[in-house]
C-alpha cells in the first residue's frame, strides 16, 4: 500500500506538475502564424524555451531539489531538460486536448526542416508513450524520476540525488502495480521509456547540429 | 533552445527567478 508520507509527495508532484505547463498564449501561437519552415523552426524554439522555463518552475517543487548543491542543480536540469520535454510533448500530442492544438503542433514539427532520420524516431516514442495512457500521477512522477537521473554528465554528489530519485521510484512502482494489477509489466515499461528517451537525447543533439547547418 | 550554452542561460535565469510572482 501507498504509504501516507508517499500520498503527500505524490500529490505535492502532481500539483506543482499540473500547475507548471506552458502558457495558453504560446499554444494559440501555433495557430496564429504562418506555417513557412522558418516560421515553425522559430515557434518551436520559443515553445521550447517555454517549455525549459516551465520545467524548472516545476523542478524547484520537487521535495529535497532545492535543498542539493547548486551547481548539481543545473547539471541536472540540463542532462534532462531535453528528455522532459519530450515526455511532455509526448503526452500532450497524445491527449489530443483541443486546447493543445496538438494538430498544429504537429504539423509544424514534420515541416521545420528536420530530418526524417530524426522525425521517425521521435513519432515512434510519442506513439509509445500514447499506448501506456499514463494517468497524470504517473507522467508526473516519471518526469521527476528523469529530472532527478543521478548519472547526469557533471553531477558532483550523485548519493545525494539518488536519495531523492528513490522515493520517487518507490510511489510509482506501488502506484503502478495498484492502478494496472492486470499488467504486472506495467511499471517496467514505464522505466523502459525512459531508456528510450536516453537514446532521443543522444539524436537530438545531433539534430541540433544538422537543422543548424540547414 | 538553439544550443547548448542558451539551455543553461534559460535554466541559470529560470532557477534565480520566479515565474509565478
Amino acid at each position: 500500500a501507498i504509504t501516507k508520507d508517499q500520498q503527500v509527495l505524490m500529490k505535492v508532484i502532481v500539483e506543482a506538475y499540473n500547475r507548471h505547463q506552458i502558457p495558453q498564449d504560446m499554444a494559440k501561437k501555433l495557430l496564429q502564424e504562418q506555417y513557412s519552415a522558418e516560421e515553425n523552426f522559430l515557434l518551436l524554439t520559443e515553445m521550447a524555451t517555454s517549455q525549459v522555463q516551465v520545467l524548472v518552475e516545476f523542478t524547484k517543487n520537487i521535495p529535497g531539489f532545492l535543498s542539493l548543491d547548486h551547481e548539481d542543480q543545473i547539471a541536472l536540469l540540463k542532462g534532462s531538460a531535453v528528455e522532459a520535454m519530450f515526455l511532455r510533448s509526448a503526452q500532450v500530442l497524445s491527449s489530443k486536448k483541443p486546447n493543445c492544438h496538438t494538430d498544429a503542433l504537429e504539423e509544424r514539427i514534420r515541416k521545420s526542416g528536420m530530418s526524417e532520420e530524426f522525425m521517425t524516431p521521435m513519432f515512434n516514442f510519442y506513439k509509445s508513450i500514447g499506448k501506456l495512457h499514463m494517468m497524470q500521477e504517473e507522467q508526473a512522477l516519471l518526469t521527476a524520476i528523469t529530472i532527478l537521473t543521478p548519472d547526469r554528465p557533471y553531477v558532483k554528489d550523485q548519493q545525494a540525488v539518488e536519495r531523492l530519485q528513490e522515493p520517487m521510484l518507490d510511489v510509482l512502482r506501488k502506484l503502478c502495480a495498484l492502478q494496472h494489477p492486470q499488467e504486472p509489466q506495467y511499471f517496467a515499461h514505464l522505466l523502459g521509456r525512459l531508456t528510450e528517451l536516453r537514446t532521443l537525447n543522444h539524436y537530438h543533439a545531433e539534430m541540433l547540429t544538422s537543422w543548424r547547418v540547414n | 533552445p538553439a544550443s547548448n550554452l542558451g539551455l543553461e542561460d534559460i535554466i541559470r535565469k529560470a532557477l534565480m527567478g520566479n515565474l509565478e510572482e
